[in-house]
């Protein structure tokens, strides 16, 4: 494993433990996206499908393990938890699911390496995670008082994909026979959606204020 | 495509 790809899962992996932070000491949601969580939860079960049938690495396990554990206890905690769940902006949090679940799906099952269960809900992970972030961008939008640890979240979450991207051109240099053209792509799209947001995080750091997307 | 390596990234 290469310091790139090393380098994006710790991102990925600081991006929960920042937000479990949020909800566990301030016990709080606010600004966050049940939606998003939701979906990121969908995300980890189709993607780790194989994580008791294809052994890679006890890493690998661990970190699947984390992510799934981590995804449904923030759905968990953001749904359920007596005190947190009261924080949750729940009319400003609409963006709905199946606009995003359902093309990913279609998409999917005409666009995969091989037409098996695993493999389309592996490609379907792919195309989910892409735009999983969406209704949390929205909802960022909207949210006019964004507390630091959210607006760090999103941010952590695109390094991530963007560490990644790095990992992949890396890995196609280095490796014969490394050519993943959907997990590219998906990534790409991903990586692009939070432009915006990177933009105007990199302008309210330099300029040292408080990070406001425009309506 | 008989070689396919298992997907190793998260």
């Amino acid at each position: 494993m290469n310091i790139l790809r090393l380098a994006g899962d710790m991102t990925h992996l600081i991006s929960v433990i920042v937000l479990l932070l949020k909800i566990h000491s301030i016990k709080s949601c606010a600004g966050i996206s049940l939606k998003t969580q939701e979906l990121y939860a969908l995300v980890f079960v189709s993607r780790y499908l194989n994580i008791f049938t294809d052994f890679i690495s006890l890493y690998n396990t661990i970190m699947k393990l984390i992510f799934l554990g981590t995804s449904f206890s923030i759905v968990w905690y953001m749904r359920y938890h007596k005190i947190v769940r009261r924080s949750y902006d729940k009319d400003q949090d609409t963006f709905r699911h199946y606009f995003l679940v359902l093309p990913c799906l279609i998409l999917a099952l005409l666009i995969n390496e091989r037409f098996t269960f695993k493999e389309i809900m592996w490609t379907f992970s792919l195309y989910l995670e892409a735009v999983a972030i969406l209704p949390q961008l929205v909802l960022l939008q909207r949210t006019k008082n964004t507390d630091n640890l959210t607006v760090q979240y999103i941010f952590l979450l695109g390094a991530y994909r963007a560490l990644y991207i790095l990992n992949w051109i890396y890995r196609y240099f280095t490796e014969p026979d490394y050519l993943h053209w959907i997990t590219w792509i998906s990534g790409l799209v991903q990586t692009i959606l939070y432009g915006d947001f990177f933009y105007y995080y990199f302008l309210s750091w330099k300029n040292n204020v408080k990070l406001q997307l425009p309506a | 495509n008989p070689t396919r390596k298992p997907k190793d990234e998260l």
